[in-house]
């Protein structure tokens, strides 16, 4: 089954 | 101080019930442009992004930025209190601790006034690059709506792949599988899928349908809606609001294990 992704890991803390 | 009217409470009321499912709290933040929300769900798979601009509604004001900590929940249930055609000012001083509504019956005999308390959230703010999609589909959000729901029944993740023929969405489940295709087809008449597609390169990812499904609360803002996909980057869903603004959501996708 797929896993989920973490948004954070495409997106960066500002 | 900062102070804004809605001609009508329908639009927070549906800003409201597209977003209070994936968050609980948020900072809506205030500037002279407009009003802007971002925050992601707990789980931080996915992201809400809203902006208004203060300028296409019915008044606004904002002297200095402000954020105003906001527990959904509670606004949603004190914009129950309006009418959806009430009109509708929202209003905090700076330093405030408290957002106040004032609710303006149609033929104006009637005015209602509540105050919310705000809260000190701590909210991370991610920024998105910009980014060129592989694929840019706009549909129906009716039909959108439609067909999550459908393969929410099925299974769990959709699988959705954009190519020169079209979009097609698929689920597995336990118990079977289902698929749903719309081809993009400018030429065809008026009255059938209604669809574009923008395609520079194919694209095939899987998502949580549970995510989207909170995505679609949003159909009530836009009769369209913009999916915005690449290959290992998070999914982009995109409702219109009128010309005041728009409601985008971003989801990662899922990897093959």
């Amino acid at each position: 089954t797929p896993v989920q992704n973490d948004l954070q890991e495409f997106f960066t803390l500002v | 101080m900062f102070e804004a009217t809605f001609n009508q409470a329908s639009i927070l009321k549906q800003v409201l019930e597209a977003t209070k499912d994936l968050v609980n709290d948020a900072n809506w933040d205030c500037s002279a442009e407009g009003i802007a929300l971002q925050a992601m769900d707990s789980s931080h798979v996915s992201l809400v992004s809203l902006s208004l601009r203060g300028d296409e509604l019915a008044s606004y004001r904002c002297e200095n930025q402000i954020s105003l900590g906001i527990n959904m929940n509670t606004m949603t249930k004190i914009l129950k209190c309006a009418e959806n055609n009430d009109r509708t000012i929202i209003r905090a001083d700076d330093d405030a601790d408290v957002m106040v509504f004032v609710f303006e019956s149609e033929g104006r005999d009637k005015t209602s006034k509540y105050e919310m308390k705000l809260m000190d959230i701590d909210s991370e703010h991610l920024g998105i690059p910009e980014q060129e999609y592989s694929a840019t589909v706009q549909m129906s959000s009716k039909e959108f709506s439609r067909i999550v729901r459908d393969l929410s029944t099925i299974g769990e993740n959709v699988e959705i792949t954009v190519d020169k023929e079209g979009i097609t969405f698929g689920a597995k489940g336990e118990s079977g599988s289902g698929t749903v295709s719309l081809k993009s087809n400018p030429s065809v008449d008026e009255g059938s899928s209604n669809i574009t597609i923008d395609l520079t390169d194919s694209v095939k990812l899987n998502f949580a349908l549970r995510y989207l499904t909170f995505f679609t609360k949003a159909a009530p803002l836009s009769d369209n809606v913009s999916l915005s996909l690449s290959a290992d980057v998070p999914l982009m869903v995109e409702y219109a609001i009128g010309d005041v603004g728009f409601i985008r959501y971003y989801l990662a996708p899922k990897i093959d294990d």
